[in-house]
């Protein structure tokens, strides 16, 4: 069978989208006292087939979107997800009222791939 | 039913935090802790560092691996007049929960810091009073029955006299062997701070709270004594290796 090549418009690509996760709207602004927020992003889009190099597939994710182009009904699309992320530092009222900071890693995606 | 998801989302994200639930908000009655400035410069430091992700869990202010500052705060309480051995000191006992830490977490350094918050009485005391305090700070290994000794149930950890600046001074003290212990159940008692000051002149002692015969001190001879314990730990699950 032959591949459906189906256009995609760059827009609906795999791609890292902007988040900002502000914690007054989260309801955890009593606790948190720094930062007030921070740009956390997400990934969305497509895995088209092909896959080009700018999305990051790894060897799996190329022949699953090839498989899938032949079946889509079967075989879904990789998924587009986070492949970079890197860490935040908080600062927060504990339980007992003392103050912490802490590291935390993974808090904000800076890369998507599809996977 | 929504609102039960969304609970039970915020707590495994709370969990992942390292968190138990979500911390209670500040009591309306009572002003939260403000954040000490060298933590705050921590916080500016690291948001620096993380666009660089240079030696992630490692805290070079205090040169040890971690990914937590914790300021314990004291939840010891002012000892005056408690003391029949010392009636001049001024003695403070001095209480870390450190069962805050979570059992997974690695203690790599505990800081004992103590100011000294001191207001003499007038300049011309100042030039001739207090100049310097003995500071003794001991461990407490037992609890303290009423009416029992209790200089028996505690062991000397520092001794050492301290010159007064003119508002505040600073003690930091290296705790780390002691605070983990702290960490068993059943096993702080905390610490007994005891302060004796200094004079050149005998005759003038000033006791910091009165014995039987002398009035009462106003309330700002005393020395505000504040004492925070700086807890740096690691929690292996939260500070991975880059190389998976």
């Amino acid at each position: 069978r032959s591949a459906i090549h189906i256009p995609v418009t760059p827009s609906s690509v795999c791609k890292a989208r902007r988040l900002y996760i502000s914690f007054k709207d989260v309801g955890w602004q009593d606790w948190v006292i720094a930062p007030q927020g921070f740009m956390a992003n997400y990934c969305h889009g497509e895995c088209p087939f092909p896959l080009s190099e700018s999305l990051n597939g790894t060897n799996h994710a190329i022949l699953q979107t090839l498989v899938h182009s032949l079946d889509p009904e079967n075989t879904p699309q990789p998924c587009c997800v986070p492949i970079r992320l890197s860490s935040i530092s908080m600062l927060y009222y504990d339980n007992n009222d003392n103050v912490v900071l802490q590291h935390y890693q993974d808090m904000v995606v800076d890369e998507c791939g599809c996977r | 039913p929504r609102a039960e998801d969304t609970n039970r989302q915020e707590q495994l994200l709370l969990r992942s935090l390292g968190l138990s639930g979500r911390p209670r908000p500040a009591g309306s009655h009572q002003p939260r802790r403000q954040v000490p400035s060298a933590l705050w410069r921590m916080f500016r430091r690291a948001e620096k560092l993380e666009a660089l992700e240079s030696q992630p869990c490692t805290v070079s202010e205090y040169g040890v691996r971690g990914n937590i500052i914790r300021y314990v705060q004291d939840q010891g309480r002012l000892v005056s007049g408690w003391s029949r051995s010392c009636q001049a000191c001024l003695e403070k006992h001095l209480f870390f929960n450190m069962s805050i830490l979570q059992p997974v977490e690695v203690l790599s350094l505990a800081q004992l810091e103590i100011k000294l918050h001191w207001k003499p009485l007038s300049p011309v005391q100042l030039l001739q009073g207090t100049q310097a305090v003995a500071v003794s700070l001991y461990k407490v290994v037992r609890s303290t029955l009423k009416g029992a000794n209790p200089k028996a149930n505690r062991r000397l950890v520092l001794s050492q006299s301290v010159q007064l600046q003119r508002e505040s001074t600073s003690i930091t003290m290296d705790l780390t062997a002691l605070a983990e212990s702290w960490r068993k159940p059943g096993s702080n008692y905390g610490l007994i701070l005891e302060l004796l000051p200094l004079r050149a002149d005998p005759e003038e002692f000033l006791p910091f709270y009165p014995g039987n015969s002398l009035p009462l001190q106003p309330a700002f001879a005393l020395p505000l004594v504040q004492a925070s314990l700086v807890a740096v730990s690691l929690n292996p699950n939260q500070c991975r290796s880059r190389r998976r």
